[in-house]
């Protein structure tokens, strides 16, 4: 058994070599080994499993390679809505947001709602309040935007059919 | 989607995942990244489980939770809790795939997608891997 182990995915789909320059392999390999390092330094200096899985994530919402958070596919309104979801296994607390538009880092909202709430999971508007009430960054739902996910939006919009690489996971 | 499972010096074990979705996805549509038990779930003495995929579907199976369910209550390994689960995905026309570390540390990367970006560490050293034949 290892002493700790972090395990993080981001996301699945149609990833295939031949759709994949070198460049932009590079770039996802150097994404998630940041990712990797961000929890295991909480680990490797026996922080928890809570907080090891938060660090893993946050840089890859901060990373416009991944559809989370700054980079996320937009909706047919034009624009970003954003989901997260935590658990602790210690005694299986839970905390979860929907469809937040202006909270920078969607899984401390969650962690929020599972930490400061005697709730679980918060939605829309009232999750965006929340997160802000707790002092969370907030951000304009601009900030999210990225011209690759824009023309994403058009040519979706544009030609009424999405293929099978506008799913994200 | 993003997610990460861990399991720390003491044994605890933790998941978290956020967003997802599909290009021009309907406004107000939800899918499995903020429902405890789809895309997110852990047990201590069990398993953690984050997932990506097509959300519907995991919904519908309610793939984290099955997957905890079935190594807490038929003893199955995270392998396989994990691939009857994905398997009920694809029966119902979607794909995808999970991370699980196990109660013992053990972790699996199981999916039907082409790919997954994905990576795990331990003390041993961090490893990475994109396709499905990686």
């Amino acid at each position: 058994m290892p002493e700790w182990r972090l395990v993080i995915h981001g996301g699945a789909g149609v990833i295939t070599r031949d759709g994949m320059s070198p460049e932009m392999e590079a770039a996802y390999t150097a994404a998630l080994e940041t990712a990797l390092e961000a929890g295991a330094d909480v680990l490797r200096s026996g922080g928890s499993a809570l907080d090891a899985v938060e660090a893993a994530v946050i840089p890859m919402e901060d990373d416009p390679l991944f559809n989370a958070g700054y980079g996320a596919v937009m909706t047919a309104s034009q624009e970003h809505e954003l989901d997260a979801s935590i658990m602790d296994g210690r005694e299986r607390n839970a905390g979860a947001v929907a469809g937040v538009k202006r909270v920078r880092n969607p899984v401390k909202a969650a962690r929020a709602v599972m930490e400061r709430s005697e709730h679980v999971m918060f939605s829309g508007d009232g999750a965006d309040t929340f997160a802000e009430g707790q002092g969370l960054d907030m951000v304009d739902n601009s900030y999210f935007y990225t011209e690759r996910r824009q023309n994403a939006l058009e040519r979706v919009l544009k030609n009424r059919q999405r293929t099978a690489e506008d799913r994200h996971g | 989607t993003v997610g990460a499972v861990a399991i720390d010096k003491d044994g605890n074990l933790a998941a978290a995942t956020t967003t997802g979705g599909m290009t021009a996805k309907a406004a107000g549509r939800v899918g499995d990244s903020p429902l405890i038990g789809a895309a997110t779930y852990a047990e201590n003495g069990v398993c953690a489980v984050s997932a990506t995929g097509h959300g519907e579907y995991f919904i519908r199976v309610g793939v984290a939770k099955t997957i905890c369910d079935r190594v807490k209550l038929a003893g199955e390994t995270i392998e396989q809790a994990s691939e009857t689960a994905l398997g009920e995905v694809a029966e119902l026309g979607g794909d995808g795939g999970v991370i699980v570390i196990g109660a013992d540390g053990t972790f699996a990367f199981v999916f039907n997608s082409e790919g997954m970006y994905r990576g795990v560490v331990d003390p041993s050293g961090a490893r990475t891997a994109i396709y499905g034949d990686d």
